[in-house]
């Protein structure tokens, strides 16, 4: 509805009286103001203040969790209910963007086999948070923008399906050995399907964080509908930058890694009330 | 005149009883607006007003702001009058960036103010 505008800081009648602006109080008392902030970030589950670069890229993933959560004229859950995932008790939403592995320079990922690495950092994640739910979301292009009619009316025929196996990197391929992976979820999907798809992660998501050093990545292996890998299909999923796509068009496809989490205050609150009942 | 005079006393009295008041936060106001993604700021309501002596039930008053009233209506001097504090408060969702750049959906709870009462 219609919004009034209230200022934080007193209007001028009650400077005029003597009450102190914040601008006056940082002046004044700098200190004040500092643990002022500090009790604020404290409230909010934050060391310090954020202060981000411009340049960061807010996923439209995150925009329309937001924006589905917040509807007009609905109160707002403490918990995302999101259906078919284990979201009814996280009231934290956190996403992170594909990036290059430490170890490794960019681009350099094995794709012979039809595969790709992807690499998540997820060491931010606070430790008094337990994570319920974790998954990775990837685009699937329409390919009708990048092929010509020919082309993918002979690609339809040849590949109806294709399937998508989302592996943890347990141990890290080396010159003489090959890599050991575990399989995390899979799924059949059609080339004429255009959307995010999503994958569950979150048994590797929660070793990740508990041993940061065990996080060598995801493996991404496509096959065809014969099983075998496919490395002659032009996939319509967006794993890589294209040659032509710019890095705010990427930035928009790139795959993307969100956990929920529950960061317990809610629950802490309950059981301190619960105990001091009993003690009364 | 006289009904006049007592409608207006009554509204008077009204105004100054404890009651919620519009307080819109504006995340730009605080310089919050650069790590702040979404809402630009919200509705947040704030509490103020009397507590006076007898609390009316619409007042949300506690067993112990009763007696409290009670008390400082015979020595203001032995107990100050109850506060007018939030009594009903909901959630609001903020997306946010983080210390570590990374964009954060989180539902932080009691941050609008939906009922004040005398406690």
């Amino acid at each position: 509805g219609v919004t009034q505008h209230v200022p934080l800081t007193e209007d001028k009648k009650t400077q005029s009286k003597g009450t102190l602006s914040v601008s006056q109080l940082r002046a004044e008392n700098k200190e004040a103001v500092k643990a002022f902030e500090k009790s604020l970030m404290t409230m909010f589950g934050l060391n310090s203040r954020p202060r981000p670069s411009t340049e960061i890229h807010i996923p439209q993933y995150m925009l329309d969790l937001y924006r589905q959560h917040t509807k007009e004229g609905e109160d707002i859950d403490i918990n995302f209910n999101l259906k078919g995932k284990l979201t009814s008790t996280a009231n934290t939403a956190r996403s992170f963007q594909h990036q290059d592995p430490p170890d490794k320079g960019g681009g350099e990922y094995n794709t012979e086999d039809g595969s790709e690495l992807l690499y998540f950092n997820v060491t931010n994640i606070p430790e008094s948070e337990e994570i319920t739910a974790a998954e990775i979301r990837l685009l699937r292009e329409d390919i009708q923008n990048i092929e010509s009619e020919s082309q993918l009316s002979q690609r339809n025929k040849l590949f109806k399906k294709h399937r998508i196996d989302i592996y943890e990197i347990m141990q890290p391929a080396t010159k003489n050995t090959v890599a050991i992976t575990r399989l995390l979820d899979t799924r059949t999907v059609s080339f004429k399907d255009i959307s995010w798809e999503t994958f569950d992660v979150h048994p590797a998501v929660l070793k990740w964080r508990q041993s940061p050093s065990l996080n060598h990545g995801l493996q991404v292996r496509l096959s065809d509908h014969r099983g075998q890998p496919s490395t002659k299909i032009h996939t319509h999923l967006r794993l890589r930058r294209a040659v032509n796509t710019n890095e705010k068009s990427w930035n928009a496809k790139k795959p993307l890694l969100v956990t929920y989490s529950d960061d317990k205050k809610l629950y802490r609150e309950r059981t301190r009330r619960g105990t001091n009942q009993q003690k009364r | 005149n006289r009904r006049v005079h007592k409608r207006k006393q009554r509204k008077n009295k009204g105004s100054e009883e404890c009651r919620r008041h519009p307080l819109y936060v504006d995340f730009k106001d605080v310089g919050w607006n650069d790590w702040i993604v979404a809402p630009p700021g919200y509705q947040a309501y704030y509490c103020k007003g009397k507590c006076p002596f007898p609390l009316a039930d619409h007042l949300n008053s506690t067993n112990h702001a009763i007696v409290q009233t009670l008390v400082n209506s015979v020595d203001p001097s032995a107990v100050p009058q109850a506060c007018c504090v939030p009594t009903d408060l909901s959630a609001i969702s903020m997306l946010y960036i983080d210390e570590k750049e990374k964009v954060v959906l989180k539902n932080y709870q009691e941050m609008v103010v939906e009922g004040c009462g005398c406690r």
